[in-house]
């Protein structure tokens, strides 16, 4: 049985694409 | 419709300049359909999401964050110049969920629902311990402020009387024991020094309003109010809806509010503010 190598995957940043920018301040 | 391919919405950034358009439209349309308190800015974009719409364009289903300015509904400061509420004096957030079309490049609203509430007490005294918090706008010392601070700003004008309109804030100042208010007063067709029944005079056809920022501080043996108010550009009129058979049409005259001075005034320090037309 031959099996593939895994590929490993590098781990970035994970994008969050929102919610979005907090422009003044939060309550 | 059939649910099926191509039918999906479509994920989109919420910081995505397109998503910004659709926000922003979405303020523009908050404030200019505000009847009445502060005009508000966009803080945050919460989520989006852009439907296929038939037979053409799309329809941005957006979340948004707003708070509070410092402008009020009927002043015609542009929103991107007024200053946000800040949370030493009790901000208020807006909470809006609108949809968007976009069609031919073009944004309109479809829909829009917006809820709109203070901080919490808990988090402004976090912030700032000794930070007056907001009033309920019916407190007896809220409305005693208000009718001190109209007829003391109408005493000194020597203009048309001006009504009061809104009660748009207030605060119990715990140092030095004092109350805040803001409000919004009207026109009419009285002239302050010669009133003498308030219930008769009539809001102007052409409506001049003005926004005042006052406070009535007590004091031993009577109190000390200072009022500032500013009055806006006239409001044109605005051609109302006739019912049928009706030909000419008639200005809309919104009924007069009577606002009764207190019947002893305590000796008052007044600053009448600017008249701005």
């Amino acid at each position: 049985t031959v099996v593939q190598p895994g590929v490993a995957v590098a781990a970035g940043p994970v994008v969050r694409p929102c919610p979005g920018r907090i422009r003044h301040f939060k309550i | 419709a059939p649910h099926g391919p191509g039918l999906g919405y479509r994920e989109l950034n919420c910081d995505d300049p397109e998503t910004e358009q659709a926000a922003l439209l979405a303020v523009d349309y908050i404030n200019s359909h505000l009847l009445r308190g502060y005009k508000h800015t966009l803080n945050q974009i919460d989520k989006v999401k852009v439907w296929p719409r038939r037979p053409m364009g799309e329809v941005f289903e957006i979340e948004i964050d707003t708070l509070e300015t410092t402008c009020h509904a009927l002043d015609p400061t542009p929103v991107a110049n007024c200053s946000v509420r800040q949370l030493q004096e009790h901000a208020v957030e807006g909470d809006c969920d609108f949809r968007v079309l976009k069609q031919d490049g073009q944004f309109s609203v479809l829909f829009a629902k917006c809820d709109s509430s203070p901080d919490s007490a808990e988090d402004v005294l976090k912030v700032c311990p000794d930070c007056p918090l907001l009033a309920p706008l019916n407190d007896t010392r809220v409305v005693h402020a208000v009718e001190a601070a109209l007829a003391a700003f109408n005493a000194r004008n020597n203009g048309s009387y001006y009504q009061l309109v809104e009660v748009s804030r207030a605060q119990l100042v715990p140092f030095p024991v004092s109350t805040y208010v803001e409000f919004v007063v009207a026109a009419t067709d009285c002239v302050s020094k010669e009133v003498t029944d308030p219930a008769k005079c009539n809001l102007l056809a052409e409506k001049q309003y003005g926004f005042c920022k006052a406070r009535l501080t007590g004091k031993f043996g009577g109190e000390d109010v200072a009022v500032t108010c500013v009055v806006f550009q006239t409001q044109p009129v605005l051609p109302q809806p006739q019912p049928e058979g009706t030909n000419s049409p008639t200005p809309a005259e919104t009924p007069a509010k009577p606002l009764s001075p207190p019947a002893n005034l305590p000796a008052a320090t007044v600053v009448v503010g600017p008249l701005v037309a």
